[in-house]
């Protein structure tokens, strides 16, 4: 799920692989969308890595041949001191089946972006399942979007050849499924205008989580982040200025 | 893309 959620995104990148579990930072080829994840250790059943290691992958590669594994099976990944290769292991444990492959492994000179530490102006928690419908419906109409928050609440608004549109959504807690919530935490009135085709591109990731937290601050990039139980998978992107 | 900023000129390379 992780891979299908950014491999549209970006094509070869570094796993790097050390004790707190398998990183990954990667800016898209126009430079103006970076993902960055993060599979903690515990998150695996076992997890060893006795050196700091650097995997990189092709991840249309390693997309074909995960996709030869089935849903239920335990995924073993191994990879030697200065590998090759990446060795991947699916095992069904009903009826004994163990296939084995490995997908060539490249150089892969992918420089890291220091990412400061911002205290965001807006921060929105929503169900990732409602931010995708909000981002594909108005993609519909426009290539950009403007993310507005205020203490009114988040409105969505984009204004195209046919027409124009907006979602606002308004806080509100929902007690019997908190997955359904919206929470808006707002130090300053933020607006800021984005491109549709990454946040849509950024939405492959809904399947992770329930939920989606977009932190938004003026003039800085947006970070939209979709947590997991043991790690997340966060894309930050760049936003557009006015003309 | 006109008016789309770059990733780069928010995050510096480490």
């Amino acid at each position: 799920q992780v891979v299908d959620a950014i491999k549209d995104l970006v094509q070869d990148c570094n796993f790097d692989c050390n004790d707190s579990g398998i990183a990954l930072q990667a800016m898209d080829n126009s430079h103006v969308a970076l993902v960055a994840m993060h599979l903690k250790t515990e998150g695996f059943s076992q997890y060893r890595c006795d050196r700091n290691i650097a995997l990189g992958v092709n991840l249309a590669s390693l997309q074909k041949v995960l996709r030869a594994a089935q849903n239920e099976d335990l995924l073993t990944l191994k990879a030697e001191d200065a590998p090759d290769v990446l060795s991947l292991v699916f095992e069904n444990s009903e009826n004994d089946r163990i296939s084995e492959y490995d997908i060539k492994l490249m150089d892969i000179d992918q420089e890291h972006l220091g990412i400061p530490d911002t205290e965001y102006g807006a921060t929105v928690t929503l169900p990732s399942a409602e931010f995708q419908r909000i981002c594909r419906d108005l993609m519909l109409i426009s290539e950009s979007v403007g993310i507005e928050a205020t203490k009114e609440g988040i409105k969505f608004s984009c204004a195209g050849d046919i027409g124009s549109g907006a979602v606002t959504l308004r806080q509100n807690a929902n007690v019997d499924k908190p997955e359904l919530s919206t929470t808006i935490e707002l130090q300053e009135p933020v607006a800021l205008t984005f491109s549709l085709k990454y946040l849509v591109n950024f939405c492959k990731a809904t399947g992770l989580s329930s939920t989606v937290t977009l932190s938004l601050s003026n003039e800085v990039p947006l970070l939209i982040e979709y947590k997991m139980e043991h790690g997340f998978v966060r894309f930050y992107l760049a936003p557009k200025i006015g003309d | 893309q006109a008016g789309q900023k770059g990733i780069m000129s928010f995050f510096q390379k480490k």
